[in-house]
């Protein structure tokens, strides 16, 4: 909760925060293959959405830089989408 | 609030719990004070009742663990996940796992055990998390000073298991709604070119990040200044904000709280003791005559001779007429002056004496 912070590259670390924070807390299959990916709708952005949702962030299914600052936040362990 | 998914509850309303094991960091009296205080916040709401044993099985296991404990969801190290817990059921259902990589507290500092265990046994009895960030079942760590449970919090834990058996129910606070067209506040400032408005435990503030306002705990960002302001203003040349509650004010830079606060507005401002409390301020960044204005009267301070103008008060209609007789915030902006009373909001301009515009105090909001 800084003030406002300029919307940063997403570094490689940051992408592993999400599929991690996603996997963890949002049922994302870790066994989505890349290929699925292209092909359908790529899991992560809808997993995103949710947590954007979740959280009354801007729903836009991109790791912004207010979408990672409460993805580093310390929370709970329990899911926040039933498994 | 969220049940969680296929509602699972105890059928048997008076339950057990042990302390396997206790973390370092704390005595044992504080452990088991915490855990104590924790599951008293959940039985005062709710016809649950809670005994601690000491040996054998009992309902709620309660351990210090860290990293992979074999219950299929390992602990990261410290920070991040800090502590998880089982729905109602038998074996390890209730159980509740702390992580041992975070450092447990018993005051401001991270983690507090109290917090954090009163969330945990929120899952342990059957919710999941909620979306509203007053309350307790909001999934991310938020330390407010205080521990209570929400109305968000009682109402999720009396649909599981119905009310107390207490002749008076419980209510807890309300987080505010930011598009709530009934919303009013407490206290409003302008800070760095921003405008933060407060009201009980909450901050506001329009951010290019959230689709309404943000709203949060005023504790993320000054942990020690109380809930409930009164009144806030900012000096802009001198980086500062004051806040107002009772006959005393905290100044701030930034997020830091300067030393030596709180002080006393008799003595700095040079109120009479009548004055129990300031309803709102503001400073005009043209002149630095600061207004302060208490009941149906306003004073005006001089920030550059540090001391009230002779004259004052006057009734609140003589500098600002227009505006009714009571303020709850007002703040300074592009050189108007923007009153709050109840759900209203006057545009004033303070060189013709003029209202431009009644507005619904959340006009800020973007709803």
């Amino acid at each position: 909760h800084s003030f406002p912070a300029a919307t940063s590259e997403t570094q490689e670390q940051d992408v592993e925060t999400v599929q991690k924070y996603l996997e963890n807390y949002y049922n994302l299959k870790n066994d989505a293959k890349q290929v699925e990916r292209q092909r359908n709708n790529d899991p992560v952005v809808e997993k995103l959405k949710q947590m954007q949702k979740f959280f009354g962030l801007k729903v836009t299914g991109k790791p912004d830089a207010e979408t990672l600052n409460v993805m580093k936040q310390p929370r709970c362990g329990v899911p926040d989408m039933a498994q | 609030f969220v049940l969680t998914q296929g509602s699972p509850r105890w059928e048997d309303t008076h339950l057990t719990y042990r302390i396997e094991n206790y973390t370092p960091d704390l005595s044992r009296a504080a452990v088991d004070h915490a855990i104590e205080k924790a599951f008293q916040l959940w039985s005062s709401v709710s016809p649950l009742t809670f005994t601690k044993v000491s040996e054998s099985q009992a309902d709620i296991m309660i351990s210090f663990v860290r990293g992979d404990h074999r219950d299929n969801s390992p602990f990261d190290g410290p920070g991040g996940n800090l502590a998880h817990a089982f729905q109602p059921g038998p074996h390890i259902g209730g159980d509740i796992h702390f992580d041992e990589d975070e450092r447990w507290t018993n005051n401001f500092r991270d983690y507090n055990l109290y917090r954090v265990a009163a969330h945990e046994l929120g899952h342990s009895l059957g919710l999941a998390h909620s979306t509203d960030i007053g309350a307790l079942m909001y999934p991310n760590y938020i330390f407010s000073g205080d521990v209570q449970l929400s109305q968000d919090d009682i109402s999720g834990i009396q649909a599981i298991y119905g009310p107390s058996q207490n002749p008076t129910q419980p209510i807890g606070p309300q987080t505010p709604q930011v598009c709530d067209s009934k919303l009013t506040f407490d206290a409003i400032t302008t800070i760095r070119g921003e405008l933060m408005f407060f009201k009980d435990r909450f901050y506001m503030r329009t951010n290019p990040f959230y689709p309404e306002a943000e709203l949060n705990f005023i504790s993320v960002f000054w942990p020690h200044l109380p809930n409930g302001l009164q009144a806030a203003y900012e000096v802009a040349d001198r980086d500062e904000v004051r806040f107002f509650k009772g006959n005393k004010y905290w100044a701030v830079k930034g997020q830091d709280v300067l030393y030596g606060y709180p002080k006393y507005i008799y003595r700095s401002f040079g109120f009479p003791r009548t004055v129990k409390n300031i309803d709102a301020a503001v400073s005009d960044e043209d002149t630095g005559k600061t207004y302060f204005f208490v009941a149906n009267k306003c004073w005006r301070y001089d920030e550059y001779k540090q001391s009230m103008d002779a004259g004052y008060p006057k009734m609140i209609a003589e500098d600002f007429p227009g505006i009714g007789s009571k303020v709850d915030a007002v703040f300074q902006k592009d050189g108007f002056f923007y009153f709050f009373h109840g759900k209203r909001q006057y545009k004033f301009d303070t060189k013709t004496k003029r209202i431009l515009t009644l507005q619904k105090a959340n006009s800020w909001f973007n709803c």
